[in-house]
């Protein structure tokens, strides 16, 4: 069983994925998100963290056994379990066919979309308008898969669903209004179910979806 | 056919976001 | 042992990784990537193929089962073999590292930078420089990595070499020149090891390192 220490900045939706797996998987995970064990910006920057982990990127794991880890898909496959990995080669491929989706796909017009209205970038209105566009197709082949799914590979949850749910997070909480997300019922319905689960909702808290698409934070 | 990797979806403003979204958290964990 | 087919348009890289991942596992692998058996741009838009692979995008593998996979880390990841894979949960988390490091940190700087030179894109002065800062932040990385160790990951060849070196292909034909590699020989060592190697000789055929850095085609 894996025991360590997660390095990342507060409220990182990419650290969530492998602390959501530890919860399913009962590593012991210890989070380093503030002072005194953690500052970013700064501890990051020390010899002794880039020596670990050269490029200085959070979400950072180091096992108590030293073993270091830096990426946080790989994190989150670390520290789950068999049965979220996909317990057979098809399983863990269509895992890993998902968790490819979610930074191919979802991530790039989330982001775009997502950033300015948390003052994160500059609001770029053509940039915004494509992006919406992205998330609709991202939205009607997720509802698509899950008309007759649960969950998005098997029967139960997955580092498919976490990954993909942590990566929608802030779209859910931000920007997909109910108007917007009417046409994806489907998807609606996996997300709710997904972050109500207790292993979710012990690192999430409450989710609440967006009740007004968020303009941009000039 | 050297078109075609034309047509991929690359995201080629990765870096400037991921620069944004440091910055942005550095700021708020300063 | 897989066996199906890979639809693609002809010279993917993305194609390629599964292909070596097949050469590896023994995995029967019918490449489908000109007339008649697929055209690029025509065969992936028609109902039959939208049904199985929604976005219409390629690489995209079905089995001779009837098995559909998208998503070229994770065809990959199917048609190879546990070795490849990574044997052990340490092993396997270290290799979706590299994979995910190369989608992440590699393809979107090598990208920009290899376009121009290929006349697929616009070049674009500020951006190329960018992208040349952000491929020597890679190469001093992987550098330091691999000043160690002759793979990526354990001893022996798996799914993070045939990964990182397929994304990195463009970059060590096209641009890579002698002086610009100079600092970073661990990484030319690894690459010229790789494809050397007969399972992706097999697929790669001779790959000869750039003489002389591509300018952009205008």
């Amino acid at each position: 069983m894996a025991a360590g220490t997660l390095y990342t900045y507060p409220e990182n939706w990419r650290a969530f994925k492998a602390q959501i797996a530890a919860q399913y998987s009962g590593a012991a995970l210890k989070v380093a998100s503030s002072a005194p064990a953690f500052t970013f910006g700064q501890t990051n920057r020390t010899p002794a963290f880039l020596n670990n982990f050269p490029q200085g990127k959070v979400p950072a794991y180091q096992g108590d056994d030293g073993f270091c880890l830096f990426e946080s898909n790989a994190i989150a496959h670390y520290l789950g379990n068999d049965v979220l990995r996909g317990a057979t080669p098809q399983a863990s491929a269509q895992v890993l066919q998902w968790v490819s989706f979610a930074d191919s796909e979802i991530v790039p017009p989330a982001s775009t979309w997502v950033f300015p209205t948390l003052g994160i970038m500059q609001f770029n209105k053509q940039a915004t308008e494509q992006a919406k566009e992205d998330v609709k197709k991202v939205l009607g082949v997720l509802n698509q898969h899950l008309n007759t799914r649960t969950f998005l590979v098997g029967e139960r949850v997955s580092l498919a669903d976490i990954t993909v749910a942590c990566s929608m997070l802030w779209l859910y909480k931000q920007v997909l209004e109910p108007s917007f997300r009417q046409p994806y019922p489907n998807v609606t319905r996996w997300f709710v179910t997904c972050v109500n689960q207790p292993q979710f909702k012990t690192v999430l808290g409450e989710v609440k979806l967006c009740e007004k698409m968020a303009q941009f934070d000039a | 056919a050297v078109n075609f990797p034309g047509q991929e979806k690359i995201w080629f403003e990765k870096s400037r976001y991921d620069e944004a979204e440091r910055r942005f958290f550095e700021r708020v964990a300063g």
